[in-house]
């Protein structure tokens, strides 16, 4: 049985697609086999992972409007074991063309479960908003894991964001659990860095996960070579820390 | 005559919300009245400013779905010149309760009408979404200033942006100008930052302005007490940035 993680956070720029390409790939090198969907009409996670997306003839765009199969529109990328859903610039069209339509909440999660034997994880990368596609990610989720940079912006959209995750539990999914709060950008010299942390600490407790990510260069160096960090430079703090983010998940779910 | 200035960039985290903040009070201190208008659900501009969302009673929600005036929506803060029409989480319904109704998308350039004669800038801040509160924003907007994270999504982000005004321009608002595009968080060790920055010089030539941002942790400290970076630390370099993006802005503007 597979399980599905998505990766959400209404607040720009918290790390939410570099969390999901560097911890899919990580559980990949772990040995899992993982489907990285991109529910972002951004495109940053398949581009991230060096897939062209001008050059796709079928995106996660044309499966949740049912105009082709899931598994078309699967690619495999050079990590084993790492398949991507992609994303393309026509998704930003999708949430006016399902008004009034059936099941738009759950077009997602119909759509995944062909790979719910053929790959132990899938993780879905959201854009920065509470959204239809949003919405159809935490449809399909198993779990939900919230990046959380040490800012103040970022720790003033947390209740709006567990507000719209207890009205989806209630009214979409009611199986969807809290995989955990990853704080990303951590920087050791900078105060707020730490304040943020012990107060976020706090306020949720044990569902802060113990791996922090720091802030590192090699991080968005490694995007732009179109590779996970741990492919581009694998001694470096950010790819070390997405590996035992990896390694801290799969021993909480070991346990369940 | 007043200049209304959108902040926009559908790239999460690239520092809109610290413009729109940082510029709107430079421009106050340089003796300009100015209006800033928060169209971001997540009303961080309006949040950073030090006033509580909570307690107001109406908000550009109510402004744009014409159940209120614009002048009840108003409130000055504590530094002079400069005034807010805040956001509320309201905001966010209000792109479906729009759907079908007309002018949809020139609500708030209807709306900011009566402040022409007495503001001298009003400056729109943007959520990270090409949605209906974008689209209003950049109807409304004489321009756009664009900030840019100097980082690999940014880059790949901007095509897009570009298209996009070039639509708003052709259908929506054909006076829609450039005021430019602002580098922002630019770190003077990291590679990619010159990188990301001569890049962007090179394909948009005079349209980047001189002006660059420093990574700079007073900022985002200052927003976490509710002031401007120029109320909170004068001297810090971000406080400074801001500054001169005020004067460049106004002698470009001085020269039209
Ligand atoms: N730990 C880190 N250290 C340094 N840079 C990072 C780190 N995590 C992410 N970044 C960089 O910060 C920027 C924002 O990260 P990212 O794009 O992953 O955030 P996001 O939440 O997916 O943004 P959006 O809201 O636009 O989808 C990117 O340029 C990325 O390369
Ligand atoms: N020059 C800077 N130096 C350091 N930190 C910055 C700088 N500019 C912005 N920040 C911080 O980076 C984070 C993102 O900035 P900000 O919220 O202004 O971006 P945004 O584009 O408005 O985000 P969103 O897409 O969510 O609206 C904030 O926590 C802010 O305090
Ligand atoms: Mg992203
Ligand atoms: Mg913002």
């Amino acid at each position: 049985m597979s399980r599905t993680i998505a990766i959400a956070n209404q607040k720009g720029g918290v790390g939410k697609t570099t969390t999901a390409i560097n911890l899919s790939a990580s559980l990949a090198v772990l040995g899992k086999r993982v489907l990285l969907v991109d529910m972002d009409p951004q495109a940053n996670a398949t581009s991230g992972l060096g897939i062209e997306k001008e050059r796709l003839s079928v995106s996660v765009y044309d499966v949740i409007l049912e105009l082709a199969h899931p598994e078309q529109a699967v690619v495999s990328t050079s990590i084993p074991r790492l398949d991507v859903l992609p994303s393309s610039r026509d998704l930003v069209g999708a949430e006016v063309e399902l008004i009034g339509a059936d099941r738009r909440a759950s077009r997602l999660r119909i759509a995944l479960q062909p790979f719910s034997r053929s790959h132990d994880y899938i993780i879905i990368d959201c854009p920065p908003s509470l959204n239809l596609l949003t919405l159809n990610a935490l449809t399909a989720a198993d779990s939900v894991l919230i990046p959380l940079q040490c800012e103040y912006f970022a720790m003033e959209g947390l209740s709006e964001l567990v507000r719209t995750l207890q009205l989806v539990k209630r009214r979409l999914n009611p199986g969807l659990q809290r995989e955990g709060i990853v704080l990303t950008m951590f920087d050791r010299r900078n105060r707020l860095s730490h304040q943020v942390g012990a107060e976020t600490r706090r306020l949720f407790g044990n569902l802060v996960l113990k791996t922090q990510i720091p802030r590192n260069v090699r991080l968005s160096e490694a995007t732009s070579f179109g590779k996970p960090a741990f492919h581009y430079c694998v001694r470096s703090a950010g790819a070390q820390a997405y590996v035992s983010l990896a390694h801290e998940l799969l021993s909480r779910n070991a346990n369940k």
